[in-house]
């Protein structure tokens, strides 16, 4: 189940814009 | 130049492309407890953006599909799932049961999440105390 979230972490941040 | 905070007026892409705007943006999805809307939006664009050519990539894919699916999809009384059309539920339960996996196949429920937060959440955003106190 952990890595699950982890995984679904991990996709969540991959889209988001990274720091100017 | 314009601040930052400016921009975030201008429309949810302005908003939802700079980290502290999203920041802000969670802090009051949150208190209106549907956060998840935008953890979802994020997940479908990132879905969307993974990599086949990695290795075990088509894997890893089925698996963040069906992670996706479970937590936003499956709970009938969460945020997400009802914004959802029915129809658009269906598709992806069928995708993720025929282990079909698409990269736009969270497309169509993004983009119902996304008008979701343009013509509710995103104004309301807008006129929000926490928007009002950070400006």
């Amino acid at each position: 189940i952990d890595s699950e979230d982890d995984l679904l972490q991990e996709c969540i941040s991959s889209a988001m814009p990274k720091k100017k | 130049p314009t601040p930052p905070y400016l921009k975030w007026a201008e429309s949810l892409h302005s908003l939802l492309d700079d980290q502290d705007g999203i920041h802000l943006f969670r802090t009051f999805l949150k208190q209106e407890d549907c956060g998840d809307m935008l953890d979802f939006w994020f997940a479908c664009s990132g879905f969307r953006k993974l990599e086949t050519s990695e290795s075990q990539g088509e894997e890893k894919k089925l698996k963040l599909a069906k992670a996706i699916y479970k937590k936003y999809i499956l709970d009938s009384n969460g945020i997400v799932s009802r914004q959802i059309k029915p129809a658009t539920k269906s598709f992806i339960k069928d995708c993720v049961a025929r282990l079909h996996i698409d990269p736009a196949m969270f497309d169509q429920a993004q983009t119902e999440i996304q008008t979701m937060m343009e013509e509710n959440t995103y104004p309301l955003f807008l006129k929000s105390d926490i928007y009002l106190e950070y400006t």
